[in-house]
């Protein structure tokens, strides 16, 4: 599964 | 971090203020809908499921925490103060938010960021920001005039998305390197869903005239 790199943003 | 970023996280957080400002203020919530302020919370709560679970830093649990709490306390004030919710225009604040509801989850399960619970969420979550302002910009058409915060509250809640759009571009080229379709299409989406909005709010800014949506 690909890692949500967005998931540092609100 | 970015400067777009950061700039998006003010904006949004200025938008919330100025909303609750209106509101504990004029002790009105006149020209505000109820069911965007809904959406909003879901938006909110699907998308920060791993606030106790994964630590970016300091602003980013407190910025949740913010973006949580002034959601639900708006809903609150709307919904049961006493004096708040006699001003909520019930009857413009028509738009049938649960088939979008519906619509965002049942996209999320067809096109999720990823097959897991969290991810399925976080992608409802996206789908339903980049619509939620549609009850809200309706209720604007209906109503007659629309009073200086709620213009902009809600231009500053476009303007968000838009400086997001700038982040995720910065992003692209600095760090990720890998196109996102999920929230680059659905920013694009809830950006251009305020374009005719933003064209006039800055109409009645240049003339100094009310801010008037045609019907």
């Amino acid at each position: 599964s690909t890692p949500n790199d967005l998931k540092d943003e609100l | 971090m970015n400067v777009f970023r950061l700039a998006g996280d003010m904006t949004h957080l200025l938008s919330i203020v100025v909303l609750l400002l209106k509101i504990r203020t004029t002790k009105s919530c006149a020209g505000i809908s109820l069911k965007t302020q809904e959406l909003y919370v879901l938006v909110f709560l699907t998308r920060y499921l791993d606030l106790f679970t994964r630590y970016f830093s300091v602003y980013n649990v407190l910025m949740k925490l913010i973006f949580i709490g002034t959601s639900v306390a708006i809903f609150w004030y709307m919904r049961y103060h006493k004096v708040v919710k006699q001003t909520y225009s019930k009857d413009l604040d028509s738009f049938r938010h649960y088939h979008l509801i519906l619509g965002c989850f049942l996209m999320a399960l067809l096109i999720p960021f990823d097959f897991s619970v969290t991810e399925v969420l976080w992608t409802f979550s996206i789908y339903l920001e980049a619509v939620a302002i549609l009850p809200q910009l309706v209720l604007l058409q209906k109503s007659r005039n629309i009073d200086n915060l709620t213009g902009n509250y809600v231009f500053l809640l476009g303007a968000y998305r838009a400086l997001y759009l700038l982040n995720w571009i910065y992003r692209f080229f600095t760090e990720i390197h890998k196109i996102r379709w999920i929230p680059w299409i659905s920013g694009l989406v809830q950006t251009a869903l305020y374009a005719d909005f933003f064209y006039y709010y800055i109409q009645s800014w240049r003339k100094h005239e009310e801010l008037k949506l045609p019907a």
